[in-house]
């Protein structure tokens, strides 16, 4: 999973919702319903409530629009782009808009609810038989009035029940009439309409008056969609006309004939050679539940995920019994669940603390005393034998003070442990305190201090939870916590592939999660099940932009993030902008 | 009778999306999406090319990483998605 650039969310765990408008497509008791199940979806894994408001700004606004509509983000008619939404914020941010041009169902074809009849309102049920004859469609067969109706189980003929289906003769969407319903033909702007017009309107939307003279009363609503009407083109939603004809040819069925998308359309008039009036044809259409629930991810702080099964994933596929991926649940627990240190942490992953070694002489590089495996510790077991390696109980003694920190021109490794500046090379290491204008202390021994440790360490962090630090070095790593160690460990225990010969830098994401950095690469880190979470590698410039992409050391400092290359180093700030690009020698180490 | 059907692409009016070559609609994937937008706004690419964006994306969508604007890679750029872009601006 991936989260927005600085980690952004909601501060308060009540959101709340607002839905603006409704698609036509589908009646608002079932828009409602999947909006709600959407928003289920995360609430089931978060402490995270979610409320809807009907009036005044929620954190979430929700609307339907079509191509240009108020953002910088236009749509693009039916298929490609389905919906996008914003990070958590003010204003647009956490918004979710929805591509109108597409036709909004449960997934699985037209979703029509009836209205009227004796079924309740029941949803229609296609097919159905009415007279011996099959329909999969509504249809105004033994109507005179010509309103559509369908039969809401299979067979009318056996069991009678029907309703009718939405039509603009039934009633309106939206606009200021209260639902009525259109009355034919109506007169505006001095014309005379016999159906529902997008005329007037530049979000292209079909609607008409509900009294015969708009230009008098002003009084209107939207055209709801049915399953015969047809989708974009430029015939404001008129069923097909079939048969119809194309270059010279009769269809009798939608065709994808002429375009080069393999897109199902029709003529909406006799002849398309003619009148050039065309839509595209209704299909399963696409999961307003779906595609909700992935946009609401976005609202909440979710990033796109690479793994294809994740809801988070880019790309539309419909799945018939939905549950939300293990990558989803980790990116919004990451987000939203607060950390809850697991019970005897402390003691899991260190042999050595189980007991309680009695200070000796240092030896440094000499192991000295050996702690006793415990049966009930799993982890770290198919390594060499985690030694118990006590260091010196006072402070490093410092060595050659001609040893000069502000004459290296590039540290093995930069990393900030307990607050303070730790920079290495070559077996020695300089601590500047976090405190301003402290001096930068004179060099000391890493072997005197962290006895296990080679000379040249490539890249260290400090976990912030437990405060056991992670030291690498090639393509080996150690893990201190306090005097005991454990390792060396082959970093492909970690996930690493073995392509990677060493980790260049560690940045702390979050409490339990450590990103590490390898040429132009970085995987992330699960501190507590030490293994690198999937969906890794990624490409350093595509998430961390504008820093160069050979740094060969990484590390979290004051909220920045720090990548240097050679004596410069470049800052990053939490919304990852560089904001500054300075000297080591100067800044960091105060020279 | 063995002369293949001849199709014959039309510009439907008031069509939004229009035929376009797959050079086309990849750059304009590419961009939209954010792949290509990363080397113009960073100085350190010596590889900044079409390949290397189209690499990135196969990476994000789980495809085969080619570099190259292959059947799978084209077919995945005509699915229906999110519009929100894979690499952050």
């Amino acid at each position: 999973y991936k989260t927005f650039d600085g980690d952004l969310k909601w501060d308060h765990g009540d959101v709340t919702y607002r839905i603006l408008n409704y698609s036509p497509d589908l009646d608002s008791s079932v828009t409602d319903d999947a909006f709600a199940r959407a928003f289920k979806v995360w609430s089931d894994v978060t402490p995270l409530t979610f409320t809807r408001l009907f009036d005044g700004t929620a954190d979430i606004m929700i609307s339907f629009g079509k191509k240009d509509h108020g953002d910088l983000y236009p749509f693009d008619g039916k298929d490609g782009l389905l919906a996008h939404a914003y990070p958590p914020g003010e204003g647009i941010q956490g918004d979710a808009h929805f591509d109108d041009d597409e036709f909004w169902t449960l997934g699985k074809g037209p979703v029509v609810k009836t209205y009227y009849g004796n079924a309740d309102g029941a949803m229609c049920h296609f097919p159905f038989v009415f007279g011996g004859k099959t329909y999969t469609s509504c249809t105004i067969e033994g109507r005179a009035d010509k309103l559509p109706w369908c039969s809401t189980t299979d067979d009318y003929d056996r069991d009678g029940k029907y309703g009718f289906c939405p039509s603009e003769l039934l009633y309106t969407i939206g606009g200021n009439s209260d639902g009525a319903k259109c009355v034919f033909p109506f007169v505006f702007l001095g014309d005379e309409y016999d159906s529902c017009t997008t005329e007037g309107r530049r979000d292209g939307y079909r609607w008409c008056a509900t009294t015969s003279n708009y230009d008098q009363d002003k009084k209107y609503g939207f055209c709801p969609n049915t399953d015969i009407t047809t989708i974009g083109g430029n015939a404001e939603g008129e069923p097909c006309h079939f048969p119809f004809e194309f270059l010279g040819k009769e269809y009798d069925s939608c065709t994808s004939e002429g375009r080069g998308d393999g897109k199902l359309w029709c003529g909406t008039t006799a002849s398309y050679d003619d009148d050039k009036k065309w839509g595209f044809c209704p299909d399963q259409g696409y999961s307003l539940f779906l595609v909700a629930a992935h946009e609401f991810g976005h609202a909440l702080g979710l990033d796109h995920s690479n793994i294809r099964d994740a809801l988070m994933y880019p790309m539309y596929s419909y799945v018939e019994d939905f549950s939300l991926h293990e990558d989803d649940i980790e990116g919004i627990q990451y987000l939203y669940v607060p950390f809850v240190l697991p019970k005897n942490t402390d003691m899991c992953f260190f042999l050595g603390s189980k007991t309680d070694p009695k200070p000796t002489v240092p030896q440094p590089n000499t192991p000295t005393t050996t702690a006793t495996p415990d049966p009930d510790v799993t982890d770290f077991t198919d390594e060499p034998e985690p030694t118990n390696r006590p260091a010196t109980t006072t402070s490093t003694s410092p060595l050659d003070p001609t040893k000069d920190a502000c004459k290296v021109t590039k540290f093995d490794t930069i990393t900030v442990i307990g607050g303070d500046l730790y920079f290495f090379k070559d077996g020695h290491f300089w601590r500047k305190s976090k405190k301003g204008d402290a001096a930068l202390e004179s060099p000391m021994l890493i072997s005197e201090r962290w006895p296990a440790l080679p000379a040249v360490i490539d890249s260290a962090f400090e976990d912030i939870l437990t405060k056991r630090l992670y030291f690498f070095s090639g393509t080996k790593f150690w893990v201190y916590n306090g005097k005991n160690v454990l390792g060396p460990r082959s970093i492909e225990k970690l996930g690493l592939p073995d392509s990677v010969q060493k980790v260049e830098g560690a940045l702390q994401k979050g409490k339990d999660k450590v990103l590490l950095f390898s040429g132009e690469n970085f995987w992330r880190l699960d501190v507590k099940t030490q293994k690198i979470d999937k969906g890794y590698p990624k490409y350093i410039d595509v998430v961390f932009g504008g820093v160069p992409i050979d740094a060969h050391d990484v590390f979290l400092y004051e909220g920045r993030t720090f990548f240097c290359r050679d004596q410069f180093y470049w800052r990053m700030n939490s919304r990852r902008q560089v904001d500054r690009v300075g000297y080591v020698k100067y800044d960091l180490l105060k020279c | 009778w063995s002369v293949p059907l001849k199709s014959v692409f039309v510009t439907f009016p008031g069509d939004v999306i229009k035929n376009m070559s797959d050079t086309d609609l990849a750059e304009s994937y590419l961009k939209k999406f954010g792949y290509m937008d990363t080397f113009q706004r960073s100085g350190f690419q010596s590889l900044a090319s079409t390949s290397k964006a189209l690499k990135r994306m196969q990476r994000q969508l789980g495809l085969d990483e080619t570099g190259q604007l292959d059947m799978q890679t084209l077919e995945a750029m005509k699915q229906p998605r999110c519009g929100v872009p894979d690499v952050a601006n």
